[in-house]
């Protein structure tokens, strides 16, 4: 997570 | 939403990441019925050849990760994808994501002519030539030209890039079971989806996940002969989410 903070970001943005 | 004739789990399965597929699909399949998308002039492709090699890589990376945020807003939708621990969501995502890009691609293909959709129009592979990798752009375009043989429905490439993302065999899994639950659901609905359309010949025409492993790891030699040949431009120039991805 540390190393992909922008994907585990986009996974955690409520925008779906 | 579903009609009241669709009681079966995995029919239930096919509609939803149906739905989940249009919804994060670009172009949308209202447009690709009869497009009306127009080629490239002589003119256009020769200013693009004309870029220089490092401003033509940024522009396509751009392409690139508009097209795997749609892939994540894809996996977000899935039903149980998100039931996934964090690190597994991200270990899938990294692993398929560039893979259901590429598979996706199809659906804009024209085979008539041999090209694809590209910022609005369509693009031959000549197009890409400042990018100095013909060997990827090849293999991309003979991928592409494959797949549109293959003639697709919606349905069918919902479930494929579904099962390109929930793979239980991904290095790093931590809970690998649970993937393999998910992903064993869904190729229950691709099979069932199959053998309701009479299309269960699809499966031996299908590219291997050998090719398209092979294919993604070609993308990712030649991000790093780019970065050899144009040190700091990938850091400071191209988007943040294709830097994580893959350089």
């Amino acid at each position: 997570q540390e190393k992909h903070r922008i994907l585990h970001k986009l996974l955690q943005n409520g925008n779906s | 939403a579903c009609p009241q004739a669709l009681r079966v789990p995995s029919e239930l399965l096919t509609q939803s990441v149906l739905l989940s597929h249009r919804a994060t699909c670009h172009p949308r399949a209202e447009d690709l019925q009869g497009h009306r998308w127009a080629t490239f002039s002589r003119e256009e492709i020769c200013a693009y050849q004309s870029q220089p090699t490092a401003e033509m890589w940024q522009r396509c990376a751009r392409r690139v990760t508009e097209a795997i945020e749609r892939v994540v807003e894809f996996a977000k939708r899935l039903r149980g994808f998100l039931e996934l621990s964090q690190h597994d969501q991200i270990v899938l995502l990294k692993a398929g994501a560039m893979e259901v890009v590429l598979v996706r691609m199809c659906r804009a293909f024209d085979a008539a002519t041999r090209t694809v959709l590209f910022e609005g129009k369509l693009a031959g592979p000549e197009l890409f030539r400042s990018l100095g990798c013909p060997e990827l752009v090849a293999s991309i375009f003979d991928l592409a030209q494959g797949l549109s043989a293959l003639r697709c429905s919606e349905s069918e490439l919902g479930l494929l890039s579904a099962l390109l993302l929930v793979n239980a065999g991904r290095p790093w899994l931590q809970d690998r079971p649970r993937v393999a639950r998910l992903q064993g659901h869904l190729d229950v609905a691709f099979r069932v989806l199959l053998r309701r359309t009479r299309r269960e010949g699809l499966l031996a025409r299908l590219p291997s996940p050998g090719r398209l492993r092979a294919l993604c790891s070609q993308h990712l030699e030649q991000v790093q002969a780019f970065r050899r040949l144009h040190p700091g431009v990938v850091s400071a120039a191209f988007p943040p989410l294709y830097r994580e991805l893959f350089a």
